[in-house]
């Protein structure tokens, strides 16, 4: 029986040689993500962990959240989080939020602080806002490079941008 | 999207997911992330769940609430990852779709893919942390 154990993710999808150049940078990240995680599952439970080891990635800028997320079809970073404590099924999630970068622990302000288990949008923003979270910071120019790419990679297909957007994602099944 | 499960010393289990979404999604678009039992699950005795990949599949197949049905009828946990990949992976057929991390109340982890790519790491008290990028590391 196995005590105070946290395992990661960084996100799953389709190879692009990119991923073995950013190797070094991508390792670190989820390093600290675990030395984050791990010290506050030594000082606290198993929800502090989660939630440190995630807000590590969200603030890195390497991965597909937070300060690094992927932008939606307005050029907008749009963020969804969630936590979930098994000791009572507690439950707090945001979505489509724009505010601040560090979305899971605004969800888990969701979960501890209101009656409700889901804000999304506006009111999430309005949340983050009133709780004084840090903003976004702007896009990094690697990331609207990207989705300037993306765009008229999506466009020369002649993908009616506004409808099928599953078949884009197919494409480039990114994450 | 990131994730990660825990199990804390007095038998706790916790699990939480953040993600930016797919490139070029509808303004508005949400896929499993936020879901209780599609992107994230966590219930004590049984196990806690954080998936990645095309949200759209895994929020139709309810992936992290299949995982814990599965634990709770007695599959093992690295068993039960293992298999809701493979529905996932059979039922759209299509590869590169779904990342799911696991950890049940014993502390067995549970970690698979059906992806090129699958950032992923792990540690416990008094080991080392391990981490891996590619799905077949």
């Amino acid at each position: 029986m196995l005590r105070e154990v946290l395992v990661i993710h960084g996100g799953a999808g389709r190879f692009r040689p990119s991923i073995l150049e950013e190797r070094v940078a991508i390792e670190e990240a989820l390093r600290s993500a675990l030395y984050d995680g791990m010290s506050a599952l030594s000082s606290g439970n198993a929800l502090d962990a989660v939630e440190a080891a995630v807000k590590s990635m969200e603030g890195s800028g390497v991965f597909n959240a937070g300060k690094g997320a992927s932008l939606n079809l307005l050029g907008e970073q749009a963020l969804d989080a969630s936590v979930m404590f098994g000791r009572d099924l507690s439950f707090g999630a945001v979505a489509s939020l724009k505010y601040t970068w560090n979305a899971v622990s605004l969800a888990r302000k969701v979960m501890e602080r209101t009656d409700h288990v889901f804000l999304v949008g506006y009111g999430a923003d309005k949340l983050a806002e009133a709780l004084g979270f840090e903003r976004t910071p702007p896009p990094p120019p690697r990331l609207l490079e990207r989705y300037r790419e993306l765009l008229e990679k999506a466009r020369s297909l002649g993908y009616d941008l506004w409808k099928r957007n599953f078949e884009i994602a197919r494409l480039f099944l990114p994450d | 999207t990131v994730g990660a499960v825990a199990l804390d010393r007095d038998g706790n289990l916790a699990a939480a997911t953040s993600t930016g979404g797919l490139w070029l999604k509808l303004p508005g678009r949400v896929g499993d992330t936020p879901l209780p039992g599609a992107g994230v699950y966590a219930e004590n005795g049984v196990v806690a769940v954080s998936a990645t990949g095309i949200g759209e599949l895994i929020a139709r197949y309810l992936a992290a609430a299949r995982v814990a049905f599965k634990v709770k009828s007695g599959v093992s946990v690295e068993q039960a990852v293992r298999d809701v990949v493979h529905e996932v992976t059979r039922l759209f057929s299509e590869e590169n779709t779904i990342g799911l991390i696991a950890l049940d109340a014993a502390g067995n982890i549970g970690i698979h893919s059906n992806c090129e790519v699958f950032l992923r790491g792990y540690t416990f008290k008094g080991g080392e942390p391990r981490v891996a990028l590619l799905g077949s590391e």
